[in-house]
């Protein structure tokens, strides 16, 4: 009855994002399809099909959850089941209204439901209902997310047309984050990646983008944002012509006054990446031809390398394998003492035993953060920068600080599924 | 089939029964925050419109029906960052015949029976799905 008295001016309708939401799922992987008896009469099925997959991939995107389209399971398997009607619609007891109001709605067992009197329009058109957006929407409702009224939010109860792209936004990401987690992983290398430019006045710059590598995807990560750059990741394949398609071991970028020399790592090879021509270099100006082997290059050096990375201030290269790090001088071009140190004895533990002592997948100099990270599984290692040392001198120099989940600084890297990643 | 004349159907008059009845009065504004969940108590459950009897108990008095509508108008008015005037006026109106989806503004989901696009167990109670696979 509704004579009990009300909360205040500050009421949110119960399940909302504040209070939260409830998760739905508790596997990794979720089957979706588009019903037969469900197709819409406005798009094409292709189409259809294409703008769920993307729906779908958005999601992916930011928790780590993978949804596969799957055509032949039997129904009653399918996690998430898509469709199309008009007014008494695919045996659902909420009738739909027409056109106007109703769009779309969502049930607790996963159907989804898209009024087919509404003019659903494909991502790149400014009209009508952004199909995409609504799907987005739903999926969101599906996975336990209930309405908000938070501006910006894809879970608004009501279609707010703007222009064609739209995004998960920072809070949506964290709602669904709060019922599904961050997601995970160890990564094979990290780097920032510099470009030079010409600033107006036509004097020198330089920017970077940061890059994660994983298998044979990888993320360009937004410092800027807080998250990796939209429609991320990408196969290897497209974005870096003529380096290993996966599994990168290293990459070092050798900047000096007189030399930029950028090196991909894998195995016992190595090879210099042109960034003007934005290709792997076949042969080099010095005539060295690629891919090379590291014990030519660099004599001294092992392989294969878990990680490496160019200290400019040193003009080192610190190259690991296992335990032990080899500090490399790139003007004298061999290993410094000639012999590989204990990464713990160039590289000590603030906090005893706190240390990822052997076997890194990644060491990353970062230039937002000017600081060092020893990447390991999910965790990371910050080393003592000179910043740190400025500002607490009895840091040990190039000391380690205790472990931080890599989640909490480099948010919404995750995978999709394979079949989702070419979109 | 829907008349057309062009090759493109852009010209696909939609038939005026598929258009939504707007909502325009009392009793159907009460349904609206009824259907979506913003009349308290049962999820959904709604103030019955006037005359409705429902059959387990007298309904309550006028004057308590129309403080509760005027409540609820209030709240939907709120988060609509309209006047919260408790009356419904134009404004409100038009926010209620905004396009929006179909699941209660106070839950994650519909909860109702699903659809029988699959025969499917009854509802789950809410919180994590079942672990058994829904039978067909």
């Amino acid at each position: 009855s509704l004579q009990t008295p009300l909360p205040g001016p500050d009421w949110q309708p119960r399940g909302s994002p504040q209070g939260g939401g409830t998760r739905a799922f508790a596997k990794r992987t979720l089957t979706w399809r588009l019903v037969r008896e469900g197709y819409s009469s406005q798009l094409s099925l292709e189409e259809q099909r294409y703008i769920f997959r993307l729906a779908f991939r958005m999601w992916s995107e930011v928790i780590p959850l993978n949804f596969l389209e799957d055509l032949t399971g039997p129904g009653a398997t399918i996690d998430i089941k898509l469709g199309f009607g008009r007014g008494r619609h695919l045996g659902c007891p909420r009738v739909f209204d027409g056109i106007g109001q109703e769009f779309a709605h969502a049930w607790h067992l996963g159907d989804i439901h898209f009024d087919d009197d509404e003019h659903f329009t494909p991502p790149t058109s400014s009209v009508g209902i952004s199909l995409l957006k609504v799907a987005v929407h739903e999926i969101g409702h599906v996975l336990g997310l209930p309405h908000t009224y938070r501006a910006g939010s894809i879970m608004q109860p009501n279609y707010i047309p703007q222009g064609p792209a739209f995004e998960l936004d920072w809070s949506d990401r964290k709602a669904i984050q709060k019922l599904y987690g961050s997601c995970e992983g160890a990564f094979d290398t990290a780097f920032d990646w510099i470009r030079k430019d010409r600033s107006h006045a036509g004097q020198g710059t330089a920017r970077f983008s940061t890059y994660f590598f994983r298998s044979g995807w990888y993320w360009l990560y937004e410092n800027r944002n807080n998250r990796t750059r939209y429609g991320d990741p990408a196969l290897i394949l497209t974005g870096w012509h003529g380096v290993p398609a996966q599994n990168i071991d290293a990459f070092v970028h050798v900047w000096t006054w007189g030399r930029d020399e950028r090196y991909f790592f894998k195995g016992n090879r190595y090879w210099r990446y042109d960034s003007d021509r934005d290709q792997a270099h076949t042969e080099d100006e010095q005539g060295k031809r690629y891919p090379r082997l590291i014990s030519e290059g660099f004599p001294g050096i092992p392989s294969p390398l878990d990680t490496a990375f160019y200290d400019r201030g040193k003009q080192l290269i610190y190259f690991f394998r296992g335990s032990f790090v080899f500090e490399f001088d790139v003007a004298r071009n061999h290993v410094l003492g000639s012999r590989p140190k204990k990464m713990t004895e160039v590289f000590p533990a603030i906090e005893p035993r706190d240390h990822p002592f052997r076997n890194l997948d990644s060491a990353y100099y970062s230039y937002a953060h000017k600081s060092v990270f020893f990447l390991k599984g999910n965790a990371y290692w910050k080393v003592v920068s000179d910043g740190d040392r400025r500002q607490r001198p009895w840091l040990p120099p190039n000391g380690v600080f205790p472990k931080r989940s890599i989640p909490e600084t480099w948010f919404d890297v995750c995978d999709v599924h394979a079949s989702t990643l070419s979109m | 089939e829907t008349l057309f004349h062009s090759r493109d159907r852009s010209d696909l008059a939609p038939s005026p029964l598929r258009r939504a009845t707007p909502i325009a009065d009392l009793r159907a504004a009460q349904r609206f925050l009824s259907k979506y969940g913003w009349a308290e108590g049962r999820p959904g459950a709604g103030f019955a419109p006037p005359g409705h009897r429902s059959p387990r108990r007298d309904p309550p008095p006028a004057g308590a029906r129309g403080a509760a509508l005027a409540q609820s108008l209030r709240r939907f008015q709120e988060v609509n960052a309209l006047p919260a005037s408790g009356k419904l006026d134009a404004a409100t109106l038009a926010a209620m015949n905004r396009p929006r989806c179909g699941v209660p503004d106070t839950r994650p989901q519909l909860q109702a029976q699903a659809p029988s696009t699959a025969p499917r167990p009854r509802p789950a109670p809410p919180g994590p799905r079942p672990r058994a696979r829904p039978r067909r």
